[in-house]
């Protein structure tokens, strides 16, 4: 359950900095 | 920040960054941008990459706020045209100093640099033939001329 969370919390964060990637670029 | 062994293949263009500051920031911006897509892609799940990019990503946001009124970074397809120019004249310094005979330390940085800036131009598309034909040979040349200057020997 560990590594589930641990693996869902790692793909919350590249989410976020692929949306902040987005913005930086004007492409949102 | 130290930057984390896995994104070691982003240290020569972050490196770039660093000595593009103050002498032209829209190409500190872009060496930075391309380090950031292409970190992401090389590991953004370590805790020490996560940190790393996210860092990296606070440097972006911040020059981009600090450059506002810098066109080259505002608008991309300025920005495009602004790096591939530098490139080329980065190249073409290089290049007239090899075709003149004179090898020295600044050719080769020269050198090295055009070929690290064609890799910066992905971040606005995909690479034309030309851009992957000048960088092929800008890395060729850098690694070529600083092999025969540490050995003594006259490049070619």
């Amino acid at each position: 359950t560990g590594s589930v969370v641990g693996a869902s919390v790692a793909s919350t964060e590249q989410d976020e900095l692929s949306q902040r990637l987005a913005r930086l670029r004007d492409q949102v | 920040m130290s930057l984390p062994p896995q994104l070691k293949a982003i240290q020569h263009h972050l490196r770039t960054a660093q000595e593009h500051e103050q002498r032209d920031p829209a190409v500190a911006y872009y060496c930075r941008l391309y380090a950031m897509q292409a970190g992401m892609k090389l590991d953004s799940k370590t805790p020490e990459c996560r940190k790393f990019l996210v860092k990296l990503m606070d440097q972006l946001e911040t020059m981009k706020n600090a450059l506002g009124n810098h066109e080259s970074i505002t608008q991309e397809i300025v920005g495009h045209a602004h790096i591939e120019n530098y490139a080329l004249k980065m190249f073409l310094y290089a290049d007239n100093e090899d075709r003149s005979g004179r090898f020295h330390k600044n050719m080769i940085k020269s050198f090295y640099t055009a070929s690290l800036l064609v890799d910066v131009l992905s971040v606005f598309g995909e690479l034309s033939e030309e851009n992957i034909q000048h960088r092929k040979y800008a890395r060729w040349k850098a690694t070529h001329i600083h092999t025969c200057l540490k050995n003594g020997e006259t490049p070619q």
